[in-house]
């Protein structure tokens, strides 16, 4: 038997993952029995990704459960602060890794009482340099009688790999890994005995502490596959082979003072790994900054291997300077990707990028965030895309994802490590590469209702862009998209028919797995693209996009930024109310001492 | 002056008061890990002749010292004095300066504010408070913000140091009181019961003038309970 640890004994931890067109639907089981001759806490601790929703938990203690419910946030945080006024403490989902955060729950339990945890999760998988990643966190802390986590993927385009790692793997453990997939099914499971999940043949401690992850991906005989299930559709579109388009980037990096030493040096290092992937048909510049702006070339230079050369000659002389204006260098990168624009300079077909990266709020020059964020909007008005990466701790990762957004980029957060450079450098791959230009993806009009985002910016190779929606015509036979786009050399144009009566075997194969998968899918995309544009909106649309988004969330039962999970659980005296928030992510803290 | 800890953990703040009389220095920040000490010291009562018109008291002054570096900073409502060795520099408030040595930056804002920072690890803010000359009540002040806190080492300590690794605590037991937004409550921390009151405090960073309001637990007599020992615990002889 496992050892009990603090007279409670974990003895069961059940992994179980269903995916079904890349939706994950992830349900963590744990059972643990407290064998002491009084009352003890069990803990119950899950790191999930941030990407992911909660939708449901459940506690079951002596044959009672204890479900978690779903409310408004504000309605929430009403019952939570009677919880605070009763002395209880609130809060169980809190910031962990880059990837993940914590839920964490404990409960007493009475002697040689049982309890049952139970954690519901699901997200949709993204593609990312080819691939698929569904990403478990082990960390059982006790070897674990029956611990086993099963996968299973089903996807209607057939699987074209699977793959399976962990960090803590060894020899012995690698036999209690089972991986297979034959067209459109895929298993994974590990299920490792006491022993095997011991540290060393003598050891009460387990070695199962690390990230277990599943990869794969789906095979593509066409650049686009439409799915219906049960009036919803979803389309998955990643074309393959194509040329690359010619990109023209601006790289805005921050070198003030707070970027001395360890930061500027991993910057540097990203930069050099960067020059040595860019194509010969990109232009490129850079423009340093701290209450200084420092151009690299007058303007945009091809990337040919000479002035490659000489852009790494000029990375590796930069040196940290002092204060940080923001506003200036990203003004000034607009101005030059405008100038390259008139002045010909560029491919008529190329994709413009700004990367800007800092470390710090804006102290010098404009430093209301709000200014520089109406300054780079106004001045964009050819609508450059806008990457903001975001260095460290104290940078206002709120202002940069905002500019972001409202520039047709993201921000990205570069955690302060000794992988910053790789980190950097992970971000750039994954936009190096962009294959087609103002993608649009047009579907019957007048048979389809509540429609995903269909037109962007740019496909980069590698990824898929998912657009998801409701049929509602009834009497429709074939459903059809038109994709346009333009590619590296003309205009280009997809078309994808799928018949509707033959999607009901599809639909039936599916349903196996679990029912109403897409219209889940369908109301997960929408919900992050509508807190994605609420971060942009002006005050009144922010309102409606707000409510659009709580609807839906308390409609689908998602934790997200706008609902909380209210769960209540026994105690001694009187049943305890706590709250799981999704997590924000937010300024770092900071203490201090003033006067008022 | 008033000290405010966030708990990240809680989504909520701890702040309190600590009265002490002008001259006293309190040390703010102790790392004997990085070599790093913050102290500042007390000023304020202002007096129109013999009657005291104010009996609020503020840091006038703050005195920084990084040991590896053999660097003192002492900071004042008027001037900026950077001791590295047997060298001196003073600056004052009336110019945007930048002074940059090998693991120091420092940078000036005219008459707004001022960041420190010592190489990748410690980082402050000083925020200058000014007032008229004849203001009858108000005397020029400092405030003092640390930032990335978790770089400190694990035996930080000081009136602020000693939060930068967080604190646990729970509040129970929250009732009315005469005045109806500023409730008091039951705290439990360090294994010892506080009475605490919900107020709010400002940080002048983003706006020096109106500050942005803080929500936080207030505890009373000059944080006892709260602090390991008591606020007379660290009083040091003088800023450096």
């Amino acid at each position: 038997t496992a050892e009990p640890v603090n007279d409670i004994e974990v003895y069961s931890i059940n992994i179980d993952c269903k995916v079904t067109s890349r939706f994950a639907h992830n349900v963590i089981t744990s059972r643990a029995i407290n064998r002491a001759s009084m009352s003890k806490e069990a803990m119950f601790k899950v790191d999930l990704p941030k990407t992911a929703f909660i939708t449901n938990f459940s506690m079951v203690i002596d044959g009672k459960t204890y479900l978690g419910e779903i409310k408004e946030k504000e309605v929430a945080k009403k019952q939570y602060e009677t919880a605070v006024k009763r002395g209880q403490t609130a809060g169980l989902v809190k910031a962990s890794g880059r990837k993940t955060e914590t839920f964490t729950v404990s409960v007493n339990i009475a002697a040689q009482s049982k309890v049952t945890f139970e954690l519901v999760y699901e997200e949709m998988l993204k593609r990312n340099h080819g691939k698929y990643e569904m990403f478990i966190k082990v960390q059982p802390k006790t070897l674990v009688r029956n611990f086993q986590i099963e996968v299973e993927i089903h996807e209607p385009q057939g699987i074209s790999f699977l793959d399976a790692e962990a960090t803590f793997i060894t020899n012995d453990l690698l036999p209690a890994v089972h991986k297979s997939f034959s067209a459109e099914k895929g298993y994974v499971s590990f299920k490792p005995t006491l022993d095997q999940q011991r540290s060393c043949a003598t050891c009460s401690t387990t070695l199962l502490d690390g990230d277990f992850t599943v990869t794969y991906d789906v095979n593509r005989e066409s650049a686009g596959n439409i799915q219906v299930v049960d009036g919803y559709f979803v389309h998955f579109f990643a074309p393959q082979k194509l040329a690359g388009v010619p990109k023209n980037v601006i790289y805005v990096i921050d070198k003030s003072g707070s970027m001395y030493g360890r930061k500027l040096e991993q910057t540097k290092e990203a930069l050099l790994e960067i020059l040595k992937d860019t194509a010969e048909h990109d232009h490129f510049n850079f423009v340093l900054f701290d209450n200084d702006i420092e151009v690299w070339k007058p303007s945009l230079v091809k990337a040919t291997p000479e002035n490659l050369k000489k852009a790494r000659d000029f990375v590796r002389q930069i040196t940290d300077g002092y204060t940080t204006n923001i506003n200036d260098p990203v003004l000034k990168a607009v101005q030059l990707l405008d100038e390259a624009n008139a002045l010909n300079q560029i491919p008529e077909r190329s994709v413009s990028l700004i990367v800007l990266l800092t470390d710090g709020e804006a102290n010098i020059g404009e430093t209301e965030p709000e200014k520089i964020q109406e300054n780079v909007k106004k001045a964009n008005q050819r609508g450059y895309t806008l990457y903001c990466l975001g260095f460290g701790y104290g940078v206002n990762y709120g202002f940069l994802e905002k500019m972001a957004l409202e520039n047709a980029g993201i921000a990205r957060r570069i955690y302060e490590d000794s992988d910053a450079a790789l980190q950097m450098k992970g971000f750039y791959t994954e936009i190096a590469n962009p294959t087609l230009l103002d993608i649009k993806m047009e579907y019957p009009e007048n048979a389809i209702a509540n429609l995903t985002q269909n037109s962007f910016k740019h496909y980069f190779d590698g990824s898929e862009i998912v657009v998801a929606g409701r049929i509602i015509d009834n009497d429709l036979n074939v459903f059809s998209v038109d994709v346009k786009a333009e590619g590296a050399d003309n205009l280009l144009k997809y078309s994808e028919n799928v018949q509707l009566q033959d999607t009901d075997g599809v639909s039936k194969k599916q349903e196996y797995i679990f029912g109403d998968f897409t219209e889940r899918l369908w109301a997960y995309l929408t919900i992050q693209q509508l807190l994605e544009k609420r971060v942009s909106a002006d005050p009144s649309e922010k309102e409606k996009l707000k409510k659009q988004a709580l609807d839906l969330s308390l409609k689908f039962k998602f934790v997200t930024p706008l609902t909380s999970m209210v769960v209540t659980k026994p105690d001694e005296i009187e049943e305890e109310t706590l709250v799981a928030d999704k997590f924000v992510e937010a300024q770092a803290p900071s203490n201090w001492v003033d006067s008022d | 002056p008033h000290f405010v800890i966030n708990v990240p953990s809680q989504n909520d703040a701890l702040c309190f008061n600590i009265q002490e009389e002008p001259g006293v220095v309190l040390n703010l920040v102790e790392d004997q890990g990085l070599g790093i000490a913050v102290n500042g010291e007390i000023i304020g009562k202002k007096k129109i002749g013999n009657n005291v018109m104010s009996n609020e008291t503020y840091f006038g002054k703050l005195g920084f010292v990084n040991r590896e570096m053999k660097l003192r900073i002492e900071v004042t409502t008027e001037t900026i004095t950077i001791m590295l060795g047997k060298n001196k520099k003073e600056y004052t408030w009336e110019k945007t300066t930048s002074v940059k040595k090998k693991g120091l930056n420092l940078v000036i804002h005219k008459k707004n504010n001022m960041t420190l920072s010592f190489g990748e690890g410690a980082k402050f803010v000083i925020i200058l408070h000014q007032f008229l000359k004849d203001d009858p009540l108000h005397m020029d002040f400092l405030g003092f913000y640390t930032l990335d806190d978790h770089k400190f080492s694990a035996h930080v300590h000081g009136l602020l140091g000693q939060f930068f690794h967080g604190i646990d605590y729970e509040i129970s037991n929250v009732h009315k009181t005469k005045i109806p937004d500023k409730p008091d409550a039951t705290m439990k921390v360090k294994n010892k019961l506080l009475t605490v009151t919900r107020g709010s405090q400002k940080d002048y960073r983003s706006d020096p003038r109106k500050g942005k309001k803080v929500p936080c637990w207030f505890v009373h007599s000059n944080a006892e309970g709260l602090i390991d020992g008591t606020h007379k615990d660290y009083i040091v002889p003088d800023i450096f």
